[in-house]
């Protein structure tokens, strides 16, 4: 869309405008503005699709350069537990069941953990994620501690040799410190099990969600040392530009994105299509 | 918040000598990054701006001894009467059983939602709700909304998601009228406004069961993407009222005046949580003070 364009203020205008609308947010769109304005070259009689690269290269620099490197290599220990959390609705439950897919259909043994025993029909959804993945599920009725069905699937995990273990959760928000505590408490249950563990503590993300998400990811980065996001809900019309500033200022990768509601909509994370997408 | 920013402005403007005319630019843009930092869609700050920008430009601010208060009071007042004012009741003037049917994005919080507004009419409309999960897609989502009906006592029709939504809607509007319901609740499954299969059927189940009202529930956390899915789901089914979730969070929530002025129909409640009764009135001026901040 900013092809054959000058390198002139109306057309980096309409570039920050783009950004704004992807959800960037001011204080990384100025940040991202000021690089791409000391780029411009000194005869001003570039193209926009010049002007246009130059952002995108700005955006993925910023994207891959917070990355801290991953700690652990994936799968090197048995079994492999992700902890799954985040707000309400953003996905985590759909997540897990398209992950245990992927991982099945890379011939690993995979279990479920349904550990929300909150919500209306949680562990029954799962349930019916876990069927169609053709993986197991432990359980425990409504209303159970959501500890002791998180201590029950570790000891499953040990005796039914899992390879991939993830744990589901329910939502709840960044702002209410007893649920942030519940947390807390599954966490630990789970190193005490088995010392490293969870592996992978990954806060599950809405795309359409605006500036609110850099602020849950502050609070789940502090209280559960998050170690990456899964962004859902690309499919859509958001762009989720939230990541960029996520990203930059707590150094946590996203590892995954959601494209849809069907068991096979789930990708790995990749920086320049990301990007791309952003400006279509 | 903004209205520290505004304070700390007008404090360094009259270091400067009187409020000028110009110097009101330096207000509009604290209140411009306010707004999108709270997250009101682009064009939405615009014409907000331009509003306070008209108002502000006033006798009353210019030559107040203490403008900021004035100015400030512009910009509360723009974002009251741009939520619409005052609370609005939910219209249920209609023969009954009243049709109404919730609509939004996925995981906005509409069968929660929907529950908490069947409670409401019950307990304060003295009115009796017939549920329908009209959600043939999520698993276990027409579970959730008959353990939820069960938990508050109240009818709820037996969805085999065999059968199609709009045939759903038709046969339980048939048992609400069989059970002397006055008012027949229809939760949908979460869609995109862009997906053209699943807003037609929306459009199919109104053309079945004429619904008196047809309310968008939205997360109150939703970015500059708001504008699009109301300007989606206004223009390809037409939206009578809206619903905010989730404002238990911090999200400045400023999704509520995009929806609001693209969709130009009254935003009805809160979502305030995740039990059942955490369900109340939209009221503008709270929203206005949380944007504020
Ligand atoms: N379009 C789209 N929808 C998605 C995606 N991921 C999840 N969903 C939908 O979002 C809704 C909520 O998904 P859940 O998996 O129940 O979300 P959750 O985070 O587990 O919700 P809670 O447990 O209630 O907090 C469902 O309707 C899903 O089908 C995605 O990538 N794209
Ligand atoms: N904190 C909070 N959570 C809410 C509120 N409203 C709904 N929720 C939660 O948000 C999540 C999603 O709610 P649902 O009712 O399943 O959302 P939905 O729109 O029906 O989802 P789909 O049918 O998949 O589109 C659940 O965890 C709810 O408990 C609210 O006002 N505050
Ligand atoms: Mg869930
Ligand atoms: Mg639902």
């Amino acid at each position: 869309i900013f092809q054959n364009r000058q390198w002139d203020e109306k057309s980096l205008d309409e570039m920050e405008e783009s950004l704004i609308m992807a959800d960037v947010g001011v204080k990384a769109t100025d940040k991202l503005m000021q690089t791409l304005r000391r780029q411009k070259p000194a005869d001003g009689e570039d193209l926009g699709q010049e002007m246009s690269a130059k952002l995108q290269t700005a955006m993925v620099d910023m994207l891959r350069g917070s990355v801290t490197a991953p700690k652990l290599a994936p799968l090197s220990a048995r079994p492999w537990v992700i902890l799954f959390l985040g707000v309400n609705g953003v996905g985590k439950t759909t997540t897990i069941g398209k992950l245990a897919a992927q991982h099945r259909n890379d011939g690993k043994k995979v279990l479920l953990v349904a550990g929300d025993t909150f919500r209306a029909a949680a562990s029954e959804q799962l349930d019916a994620w876990g069927k169609r993945a053709g993986v197991d599920v432990v359980k425990h009725k409504a209303g159970a501690d959501p500890s002791a069905v998180v201590f029950d699937g570790m000891q499953a995990a040990k005796s039914r040799n899992v390879d991939v273990l993830l744990i589901d959760t329910a939502g709840r928000l960044h702002t209410k410190v007893h649920l942030i505590e519940e947390l807390k408490k599954i966490r630990r249950v789970i190193a005490r099990e088995q010392p490293g563990a969870p592996h992978e503590t990954l806060l599950v993300l809405d795309a359409t969600t605006g500036q609110n998400g850099l602020q849950q990811a502050r609070v789940f980065k502090e209280s559960t040392d998050i170690s990456g996001i899964v962004l859902t809900k690309l499919d859509g019309t958001a762009k989720g530009g939230v990541i960029i500033s996520i990203q930059e200022e707590l150094g946590v990768p996203v590892q995954y994105i959601g494209v849809g509601e069907d068991v096979e909509d789930l990708q790995p994370f990749d920086a320049e299509s990301f990007v791309q997408a952003l400006f279509e | 918040s903004l209205t520290d920013k505004l304070e700390l402005t007008f404090k360094r403007l009259r270091g400067q000598g009187k409020i000028t005319e110009s110097n009101i630019d330096d207000a509009l843009r604290d209140v411009r990054l306010g707004l999108l930092e709270a997250d009101v869609h682009l064009k939405v700050v615009r014409s907000f701006l331009d509003a306070v920008k008209a108002k502000a430009m006033g006798k009353e601010v210019l030559l107040s001894l203490t403008p900021e208060q004035q100015f400030i009071g512009v910009v509360r007042d723009e974002l009251v009467e741009l939520l619409g004012g005052d609370y609005q009741e939910l219209d249920l003037k209609t023969a009954p059983p009243v049709v109404i049917m919730l609509v939004g994005l996925q995981g906005s919080g509409k069968t929660t939602t929907l529950a908490k507004l069947a409670r409401y009419l019950k307990n304060e409309k003295k009115r009796t709700p017939y549920l329908v999960p009209a959600d043939i897609y999520r698993p276990a989502a027409i579970e959730q909304l008959k353990i939820l009906a069960k938990e508050l006592d109240l009818p709820v029709y037996d969805s085999n998601p065999e059968t199609s939504p709009v045939t759903i809607c038709r046969q339980a509007l048939d048992e609400a009228k069989k059970k002397f319901c006055d008012v027949l609740l229809i939760d949908t499954a979460g869609r995109l406004h862009i997906d053209e299969e699943l807003m037609a059927e929306l459009s199919a189940i109104k053309a079945a069961v004429n619904p008196h009202q047809i309310l968008f529930v939205a997360d109150s956390m939703t970015g500059q993407d708001a504008v699009n899915q109301a300007l989606g789901f206004d223009g390809k089914l037409g939206v009578s009222g809206v619903i905010l979730t989730k404002l238990d969070g911090d999200s400045r929530g400023g999704a509520a005046l995009s929806i609001r002025q693209m969709v130009g129909k009254p935003i009805l409640f809160s979502g305030v949580g995740e039990k059942l009764d955490a369900f109340e009135p939209f009221y503008p001026d709270r929203l206005a003070s949380r944007i504020l901040g």
